[in-house]
């Protein structure tokens, strides 16, 4: 029995690293540890190690919605994307642009980042690739009025799908944060219901970082769901473990390259079993 | 911060003489712990506690400081040192033009540092040109020439139809015309697991001879920093890093993990969007940030 219980040890040593690699946070982990130890205590040797603590970490992430809410038919639906610098936005709106649009819907982007240089030619040049009008102001213009003027465009035009990009910032930043609660408050004001969606774009190699973004965008402008990008890499991703258990915001969305089509619904289940191979 | 929860595990050590293994091992959990938060890479962070354990144990405690000072003072100086120790610079050409080559993963803030680090050149009385390299993103071409513009500063471009070898190849020639004495070279973001496109940042690499590869990095980067950065080490070899979006809350342990797995020192660090936002690397301010 001794002999076993350090088998067991090691497994659970092992287990922490892999958590840890995966950007659970350390603290996480080791309680994730600690309930695997007395699981694996409970259930006598019949399930196997790798199971339980798959399926703690699908508990944690399996609840809540992975669908992107609709407007009432005949308004547009009102997607709005945030988050930091770089982490991937304006090609997840490009993306879900082209998901929508491959449906047969009528899909328009709003090039709200009219700070970074040439932000709103890559969006123009991703409304030609794929096929979504896109409404745009000149650099150095008001984004709360890019907004305005794309919710009314959307609404004359019978468009189904409104995506708004917004420009890259550190949620540290709070004039920047107010300029982006001023956007969510003109669409509010012309469209009731929306933005239906206010989704967070996280890219996968960060680190515990991702928490205090999450926490930040969260209680200044109210966060509906996570875009995880760049999942085609080498990082796992493993803060939205975290940030589902302590905000109890949900990934919707994927990102898994560059491409037009390089975007998934979340899937909990593959997600979980990346983390171990 | 560490320093209080250090305090309240050594608590009881006041008026002790020595530090024994037992009092180091009970400090180096909380430091393991912090290291961790701050995203250092998880092997990074063993090597690094088992070193300080070394140096720690049967440390006289100095009369200025309380056991806990005395702990965070070792791990201080380990970090600082490993870090590397003082500010390292530009290798510039004994014959002019320097290439500087800018790489790293998508987002990472290659294309602003690309043009930060000109505008820094300029002020320093160089004369620098950038070189349009990434083909693949849209508009990153139009984004680069914005910024050049800005600055007044030269973009050579070849459109997005050229082989980023070639542009690069005829970037350096453009910059003996125009007798540029530093030529920065902006590339497109790629995942270091990406074979074609690794291959691709060879060929740009055996164009031009950079004298300068700069690796750029993420300062919000977890775990994931070794791999990138022991995969472009070894895959085109990296002179340097630099650290961006430190003007954020991140801790940045991303920048011990690059400089543990490749041995290169960070170079610089970007603390803004701004062009001016680029400032040369403090290992010791890099230490403390780290700890927290
Ligand atoms: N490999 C990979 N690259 C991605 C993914 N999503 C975005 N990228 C790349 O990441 C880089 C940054 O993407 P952007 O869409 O410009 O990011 P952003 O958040 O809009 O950036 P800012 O507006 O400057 O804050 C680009 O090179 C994209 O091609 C992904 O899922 N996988
Ligand atoms: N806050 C802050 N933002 C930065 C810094 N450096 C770059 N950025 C921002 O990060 C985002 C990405 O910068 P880019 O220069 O486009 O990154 P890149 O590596 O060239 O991206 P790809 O070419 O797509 O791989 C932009 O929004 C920049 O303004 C920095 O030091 N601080
Ligand atoms: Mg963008
Ligand atoms: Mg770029």
């Amino acid at each position: 029995v001794g002999g076993r219980a350090r088998l067991d040890q090691d497994t659970l040593d092992q287990i922490e690293e892999i958590l840890i690699e995966a950007d659970i946070g350390a603290v996480r982990a080791s309680q994730l540890v600690e309930k695997l130890r007395d699981e694996v205590k409970r259930s006598g040797n019949g399930t196997r190690v790798n199971d339980i603590i798959k399926n703690d970490l699908l508990e944690i992430l399996g609840q809540g919605n992975a669908e992107i809410t609709r407007a009432e038919p005949g308004t547009p639906t009102v997607i709005m994307f945030v988050g930091v610098n770089g982490t991937g936005k304006t090609t997840t709106v490009a993306k879900l642009a082209f998901h929508y649009r491959t449906r047969g819907h009528k899909v328009m982007m709003a090039a709200a980042d009219t700070f970074r240089a040439a932000a709103i030619q890559q969006l123009e040049a991703w409304g030609k690739k794929v096929g979504a009008m896109v409404v745009s102001h000149e650099e150095g213009g008001d984004p709360a009025a890019v907004a305005y003027d794309a919710v009314q465009a959307a609404k004359a035009r019978g468009v189904d799908y409104l995506l708004v990009d917004t420009a890259g910032r550190l949620h540290t930043r709070v004039n920047l944060m107010e300029e982006l609660k001023k956007i969510k408050r003109v669409i509010a004001r012309d469209l009731p219901g929306a933005p239906h969606e206010v989704l967070l774009v996280i890219d996968a190699t960060t680190g515990q970082n991702a928490i205090s973004q999450a926490k930040v965008f969260s209680q200044e402008i109210g966060v509906t769901g996570i875009a995880l990008t760049k999942l085609d890499g080498t990082a796992k991703g493993g803060i939205v473990v975290a940030i589902k258990d302590e905000l109890g915001i949900p990934v919707k969305l994927v990102g898994i390259g560059e491409g037009p089509e390089d975007l998934k619904p979340f899937d909990p289940v593959m997600f979980v079993n990346a983390l171990f191979e | 911060s560490l320093t209080a929860k250090l305090q309240e595990a050594l608590r009881r050590l006041r008026g002790k003489g020595k530090l024994s293994e037992k009092d180091v091992d009970e400090a180096l959990r909380e430091v393991r712990l912090a290291l961790l938060e701050a995203d250092v890479n998880f092997k990074v962070v063993k090597d690094f506690i088992s070193e300080i354990k070394q140096k720690a144990i049967g440390q006289e405690v100095l009369t200025s400081l309380t056991p806990a000072q005395q702990v965070v003072k070792i791990v201080l100086e380990g970090l600082t040192a490993l870090m590397g120790g003082k500010e390292a610079r530009i290798a510039f050409a004994s014959t002019p033009p320097t290439v500087i080559m800018l790489v790293g993963l998508q987002g990472s803030g290659k294309t602003t540092t690309a043009a930060k680090l000109a505008r820094m050149l300029k002020g320093q009385g160089r004369r620098p040109m950038m070189v349009a390299c990434d083909t693949q993103r849209p508009a990153a071409i139009t984004q680069l020439e914005v910024l050049g513009q800005r600055l007044d500063i030269p973009v050579f471009s070849m459109g997005d139809k050229v082989a980023p070898d070639k542009i690069a190849k005829a970037g350096l020639s453009r910059a003996a015309d125009i007798a540029a004495d530093v030529v920065i070279v902006d590339t497109a973001g790629r995942l270091h697991i990406d074979q074609e496109l690794m291959d691709q940042l060879r060929d740009i690499r055996q164009s031009v001879t950079p004298h300068e590869v700069l690796l750029v990095v993420d300062a919000m980067t977890g775990q994931d920093a070794v791999n990138v950065a022991k995969a472009f080490n070894e895959t085109i070899g990296i002179d340097g890093v630099i650290l961006t979006k430190l003007d954020g809350d991140a801790r940045g342990g991303a920048a011990l993990s690059c400089r543990a797995v490749t041995g290169k020192p960070i170079k610089f660090v970007g603390v803004g969007e701004k062009l001016d936002a680029l400032e040369p690397f403090y290992p010791d301010r890099m230490a403390s940030r780290i700890l927290g």
